[in-house]
Order: structure tokens, then sequence, then C-alpha cells
């Protein structure tokens, strides 16, 4: 049968084959605007594949988001794959996305650490890390949040390779996180990095590696308080919303602090919900209310970024 | 494929910084083989904390001993990991 985005399940968990072929059927459904561009292999070998959403020109100033780095957070990649979906329908029928993808570029990389999302699949449903080997240890993985150039070795990542926040030998060790830096440098015009997580209900913004705020704390801060409050509109969802450092604790070597130090003002975190009673089992009958509540709080970020440009 | 039969994750909230300090030593007992799914960061937030089903006994009577507070929010790992695998073959079909 011809394969088709409308007999997607958006209401279900999939595996990385169900995803990756659902991201070649959204690409046949829209040759204009969408892409799929390969930024590199995971340790294991796999395809880093990142959706590019594009109406033309040429490294106009864009927009990167990414899901499923901790491997175990699947509300995440479920998530990813609603919201690419949303933004490809959204063009040319609502005025903000249109307006977006008319003058930016916005990269997408839905299953961002592969190798541990194949794991969950196949061998432990919890796994959380990428599944690089550790030399001198019987421990595998790294933490690809806490292996960023960022306050890179500090007290908010571990050095046991054991831990769940192991921080890896070096910044950037993990070929999942390199590749997202090399993209990132070598593009050259992200003016705004969404990494999405789960769980706690949460949106959060540098810095995480040290308590004083960040240079623009005062804007994030504000977009970030408008942002919570569109997504609580849709079903009374509360997040709270502030830098790392000051709403959960000091953090290390994240993606967002090393987006903001180099470059990217609007770098944020999402916390997805988890209501309090399934934490990262969250049923898959969750997956689009928590999509549709999170839409409102991306759209605000993306068209703020839209209207402030830098 | 690791199965998590009996695990349960526990909703604990710590009342005062001596309180979030001794359960982060527990996450540090590698014996006990626990997993904060939510870490332990300010006093009456909630840390959720995955305990193998042999570390269960251990695990409560520390907490008990501390008169620190928690309640079980998944009583059984496992049955809502077949519940998921479940509702994936069902949507495949």
């Amino acid at each position: 049968t011809e394969r088709s985005t409308s007999t997607f399940d958006f209401a279900s968990y999939h595996t990385i084959e169900e995803i990756y072929d659902w991201m070649d059927v959204l690409v046949d459904d829209h040759p204009n605007l969408i892409s799929k561009i390969e930024i590199g292999r995971s340790y294991e070998n796999r395809s880093l594949y990142v959706m590019k959403f594009s109406t033309g020109g040429s490294n106009r100033p864009a927009i990167w988001l990414d899901t499923g780095i901790h491997s175990r957070e699947w509300i995440t990649q479920a998530t990813g794959v609603w919201t690419a979906n949303k933004i490809a329908e959204e063009y040319g029928q609502d005025p903000s996305v249109t307006a977006i993808l008319d003058s930016m570029d916005i990269f997408f990389e839905i299953i961002a650490n592969p190798d541990g999302f194949v794991f969950t699949h196949s061998s432990n449903r919890l796994w959380r890390k990428t599944r690089s080997i550790n030399a001198g240890s019987d421990c595998i993985g790294v933490d690809p949040n806490r292996n960023w150039d960022a306050g890179f070795g500090g007290s908010g990542s571990s050095s046991d390779p054991c831990s769940e926040i192991y921080r890896g030998p070096y910044a950037h060790s993990e070929r999942e996180v390199k590749a997202i830096v090399d993209f990132i440098h070598g593009h050259g015009n992200v003016k705004s990095v969404i990494s999405i997580h789960s769980y706690s209900q949460m949106l959060l913004f540098p810095y995480g590696y040290k308590r004083g705020p960040a240079a623009h704390h005062q804007e994030l801060n504000e977009l970030a308080k408008k942002a919570v409050s569109d997504l609580a509109a849709m079903y009374g969802t509360k997040y709270s919303y502030g830098s790392i450092a000051d709403t959960i604790y000091l953090a290390d070597g994240t993606t967002v602090d090393w987006t903001y130090d180099n470059g990217v003002k609007y770098s944020f975190t999402f916390e997805l919900r988890d209501t309090g009673r399934y934490g990262f089992l969250l049923p898959s009958t969750e997956i689009i209310p928590t999509a549709t509540e999170t839409w409102p709080a991306l759209l605000d970020i993306m068209v703020h970024v839209l209207e402030n440009p830098y | 494929e690791q199965l998590f039969v009996g695990d349960q994750v526990l909703r604990i909230t710590a009342r005062d910084e001596e309180q979030i300090a001794l359960l982060r030593v527990l996450g540090e007992r590698a014996e006990m083989q626990v997993d904060f799914w939510r870490d332990p960061t300010r006093p009456h937030h909630p840390a959720d904390l995955r305990v193998p089903f042999a570390s269960l006994q251990a695990v409560k009577f520390f907490l008990e001993s501390h008169s620190i507070s928690y309640s079980i929010m998944i009583e059984d790992v496992q049955e809502l990991l077949d519940e998921e695998k479940k509702n994936m073959t069902k949507s495949r079909r």
C-alpha cells in the first residue's frame, strides 16, 4: 500500500525504523518545503538525520529543534514527530508559521540519540545515555547533555562512567554531540536552539553551569513566561521556568549553555509533562495532548526569534 | 532484555537540606542500584526514584528511619512497560 503520513499513528510510540520511514514520507509529501539531511553518524554508525524546513534563500537565519537526546524520554521523540508534521501542515495555513518559514529555516533532529533509542526498544527501556564504550570501565555510555564544552567537567556532572550524568572523557567526545556542534558552527546563522527533554514540566534557559544570570536573562525570562502561559492555556499543565541552575540544579556541559555561549541567544530546554504519575513511562494516550499543548509555546519562541533579529 | 519486574518508582519529598543530602547519599550507594528519574533538588520539591525490587525493603527502611516522606508513584515498572509494548503492537496492527 502507498505509504502516507495520513496513515501514521501519531498517538502511538514507534521504533526508529518506523520514524525514519515516516520522515521519508513527510519529505515526499512536501518536496518543496522539507528535505532530510544527514549531519553525521552515531557511535554505532547510525545516521543522524535532520529534517530541514526551507522555502528557499541561502543560509537564512535558522531555528534548531532537537528531541530524544536522552533516549528513554520517549514522549519527546513522539512530540517531535507530531510537531514536525504540524509545521509542514501549517505552512501556508497558519500566518505565524508561514511568516517564520518565509524568512527563516527550521532544522529538526527528532532522534538525536539513535543508538540509545534503539537500545530502549531492544534491551533496556530506561536507557538514557549514548552507547559509546568507556575505556577502563564496564559501564557504557555518556550523558549527551553533560558532554558539551560549556562549564564542562564541573560539579554538575560526574566523572564516573557508571553514572547517569557521566560527562564523557572530554568535551564533544560523543559523535552525537559533535555532529550538532559542527552543524551549528558550520551553518553560522542559527538564532535559536530548542532542546526538548522530559520530564518535570519546565521551560529552562542558560545558565546551568553557573548561577549568575545570562546577559539576556530578562528577555529570555519574559519569553519563557509567555510561552508557559500559552502552554497552560491548552489543558492547564503548569510549567515552571527560569535558568537551569535556579530552577533545578547546577548542570554542566549542557546543550543550551554551549549554544548560548556560542552566540545562539534564544536557547531553551523544555522538560515536557509527567502528570505526576508515570515519569518516563507516559502512556501513548498522552502523546497528542502533550504535543498539542507544547505547540503554542514553541510558536511563541519561534515568532519572537523572527520578530527580534540579531 | 532487561526486565523491571517488581521495581517501583517512589515519589519522595525532602523537608530540608539535610534530607536532600541523605537522598544524594542513597543515590550514590552502588549496591542499591537506584536511579533518580527526577533528582532531589530542594526541599518540598518532588524527587522520583526508581528502586529495583531487590532493594525495595532496604530503601524504604532507609527513608522511614530518616522520616523522609514518600509515596509510591509506580507500583510495578514492568507492568507499565508491558502495557506500553502491547499498545505499540496494537497500533502497528
